[in-house]
């Protein structure tokens, strides 16, 4: 491609797109080496020339980029072979085909990077079916693509503003099969940290939509047993979501309280910490309404006869900012109020 | 002495995981 003259170069690379729709069996090791390094080598050539190349993205291409994409990335995901697979314990089932994968994920990437990309013209190949498609590929076990797929949604996200609906509304549906039924989806975690920076640039004030998804999708995700898979990227969305609208505070404080775990230290000790990223960000207006059931709570941790619980409660203390905020609340404080706190007396003692 | 309060955070400190944020008003130029 590198050597190929201009006006043949767009044939060229059509002829090497096509050449690289053609999918290899990995599970069968030592079959078609030789083929295999053929449509390596041409799939690094596609990645060099669209990363450096200026005005070679021309739209006759757009659809033979998008099937070769297509081709090589939609597909079956192998079922997990060990049903009681534990993400935190077992070793992934890494992908096979990796080899081809990486740099088909890679091409892909620098065609929506490339300073030539034209949303106008790749929304006719990039739309809801496809979008939909490379969601489902978020479940697959291998971290390296989910990786990859996370980036290129976040693109996709960024660049196709006509899509950006459906999106939020397949990764509702997405969260919500995960937590009512399935409890069983690999890419959570990589599928909250776009949602992170989704969350982050909402415009103020929050539309209903997005506020109902924090309400039915990112508090009730807190009660999923895998929760420590996801847990830093779901307390990020959440404390994004009350840095946009401090009013949500009581209701989330209430929803984890809600959730509160109760047979699982390790989900108790997450949630503490959670808790008190939230009261590091926290209004006093917000703190002085939640107050009386959140350290009725904390009252209990502390009294945790797990030892990483109480230590975790107990590290509010260290906090001068949450201590400024009970501190303001103690003297002048109405007589319920001043009740709620002896109680931490009590279970201090 | 009057202890200095500590103020909130302004803002929650980005994770390594943070990615840059997409504003909902305007085409994202990424």
């Amino acid at each position: 491609l590198k050597d190929a003259p201009v006006s043949e170069l767009h044939d060229l690379l059509c002829k090497k797109l096509q050449q690289c729709s053609i999918v290899f069996d990995f599970l069968d090791c030592v079959a078609d080496l030789k083929g295999k390094e053929i449509k390596r080598a041409a799939l690094n050539e596609l990645v060099e020339c669209v990363a450096t190349n200026r005005g070679i993205l021309i739209e006759p291409l757009y659809p033979e980029i998008i099937k070769m994409i297509s081709v090589n990335i939609f597909r079956i995901l192998p079922p997990s072979e060990n049903p009681e697979f534990d993400p935190e314990e077992d070793e992934p089932n890494l992908e096979p085909s990796w080899p081809h994968l990486q740099l088909v994920y890679e091409f892909f990437l620098r065609f929506l990077e490339s300073p030539d990309f034209q949303p106008s013209v790749a929304k006719r190949y990039i739309d809801q079916k496809f979008v939909l498609m490379l969601l489902e590929l978020f479940d697959s076990e291998d971290p390296r693509e989910r990786e990859y797929l996370k980036t290129i949604l976040h693109r996709v996200y960024g660049k196709f503003l006509g899509l950006r609906a459906y999106i939020r509304k397949q990764c509702n549906n997405i969260f919500l099969r995960f937590i009512y039924e399935t409890e069983h989806f690999n890419g959570v975690a990589e599928l909250l940290e776009i949602l992170g920076s989704i969350i982050n640039g909402f415009a103020l004030p929050l539309k209903a939509e997005h506020k109902q998804f924090l309400v039915r999708v990112l508090i009730p995700l807190h009660s999923v047993k895998s929760l420590s898979i996801f847990h830093a990227q779901l307390a990020y969305c959440v404390v994004q979501f009350l840095e946009k609208d401090a009013t949500l505070t009581e209701h989330v404080i209430r929803g984890l309280l809600k959730y509160w775990p109760k047979t699982c230290t390790q989900k108790e000790v997450m949630l503490l910490g959670e808790i008190e990223e939230i009261l590091d960000v926290i209004e006093p207006s917000q703190f002085v309404k939640i107050q009386e059931p959140l350290f009725k709570q904390v009252a209990r941790c502390i009294a945790s006869p797990h030892f990483q619980v109480a230590e975790r409660a107990l590290y509010f203390w260290n906090n001068e900012y949450i201590l400024s905020l009970v501190e303001d609340n103690c003297h002048g404080a109405p007589y319920h109020l001043r009740h709620a706190l002896p109680r931490l007396q009590g279970a201090l003692e | 002495p009057q202890k200095k309060k500590k103020q909130k955070l302004p803002k929650s400190p980005a994770p390594h995981f943070a990615m840059p944020p997409i504003h909902e008003d305007n085409l994202e130029k990424i």
